[in-house]
C-alpha cells in the first residue's frame, strides 16, 4: 500500500481553531 | 547600523515561540513516561518520538511562512517532504552552536546529555554517535551564525527543491531569489569583513543536506529493524520518499 503521507496532508489542510 | 532586509524581518516575526514548543514536547514525553512497563519506549524511542513532535512543530511553522502559505497543498507536501530531516538537523545543529560545548547535546526539551551517555546506549551505537559528533562539529564550525542567517537558511531550506518539480513555478523561484537576495545583502553588509559569508554559507547548508541525508537513511534502517515507534509523522515522511 503506497504512502500517500496523510496525515501531513491533513495537517497542511486543517484550519485553525482559536 | 545597516538595515535588515525585510524577507528576514518576516520571517524573524514568524518564528515559533521556543518556551512553548519546548513546553509542548516535555508534557508529549512525560505523557509517553506514564505508561506502563510494557508500552514504554526505550531511550531511542523517545528520542524519536522528539523528533515525531519537532516536526509537528516545523509543518506549524512552515505552514504560516511567507510564499509558502500561498502554495496549494500539493505543493506544499512535496517541499515538506524534500527537506523535513534537513529541517530538523539544521535546529538542532544551531541549537548546538547556541550550547556551545563540545561533549554534550542540547535537546529541543531543553535537556542536556554528554556525549559519553550517547556511546553507552546499546548496539549499533556507532552510527548515532557519528552522526551527533558529525552535527556538533558542523555546529562548531559554523561559530558565526547569527539569527538572521539563521532564520534566513530555514527559508531556504524549505524551498530548497528544483522548481520543476512543482506546479507553481513562479511562487517558487520568486520565493528562492528573494531569499537568496535577503541572505547576500544581509552577509554583505552586516558582516564586510568576512569574505564572501554568503558562499561559505550555502556551502556549510550543503554539509547540513548531506548529514541529513545520512541521518534519514539510519533512521530507515532502524525502522526496518523494528526499533522506530509507529504511527506517526517521522514514519509517514520518512516513507514519503520510499515507495
Amino acid at each position: 500500500k503506497k504512502n500517500n503521507n496523510a496525515l501531513l496532508r491533513y495537517l497542511l489542510d486543517k484550519d485553525d481553531t482559536k | 547600523p545597516p538595515d535588515i532586509p525585510e524577507v528576514i524581518l518576516k520571517l524573524l516575526q514568524l518564528e515559533p515561540d521556543e518556551a512553548q514548543v519546548k513546553a509542548r514536547i516535555l508534557a508529549c514525553l512525560q505523557q509517553e513516561q506514564g505508561k506502563g512497563r510494557h508500552e514504554k519506549l526505550s531511550t531511542f524511542g523517545l528520542m524519536c518520538k522528539m523528533a515525531d513532535q519537532t516536526l509537528f512543530s516545523i509543518v506549524e511553522w512552515a505552514r504560516s511562512c511567507i510564499f509558502f502559505k500561498e502554495l496549494e497543498v500539493g505543493d506544499q507536501m512535496k517541499l515538506l517532504q524534500n527537506c523535513w530531516s534537513e529541517l530538523l538537523v539544521f535546529d538542532h545543529i544551531y541549537r548546538q552552536l547556541q550550547h556551545g560545548k563540545e561533549h554534550s547535546v542540547l535537546l529541543v526539551t531543553g535537556q542536556e546529555v554528554d556525549m559519553s551517555t550517547i556511546a553507552a546506549q546499546p548496539a549499533p551505537s556507532s552510527n548515532t554517535l557519528c552522526c551527533v559528533r558529525r552535527s556538533v562539529v558542523l555546529a562548531l564550525t559554523r561559530s558565526r551564525l547569527d539569527r538572521h542567517e539563521f532564520v534566513c537558511l530555514k527559508f531556504l531550506i524549505l524551498f530548497s527543491l528544483d522548481v520543476k518539480y512543482l506546479e507553481n513555478h513562479t511562487l517558487a523561484k520568486d520565493a528562492q531569489e528573494k531569499a537568496n537576495a535577503a541572505l547576500l545583502e544581509y552577509t554583505v553588509c552586516h558582516y564586510p569583513h568576512s569574505t564572501d559569508k554568503f558562499r561559505q554559507l550555502l556551502l556549510w547548508l550543503a554539509e547540513v543536506r548531506a548529514l541529513s541525508m545520512q541521518a534519514e537513511e539510519y533512521l530507515y534502517h532502524k525502522h526496518l529493524s523494528g526499533e522506530v515507534p509507529c504511527n506517526n509523522l517521522l514514519i509517514e515522511m520518512l516513507h514519503a520518499k520510499r515507495t
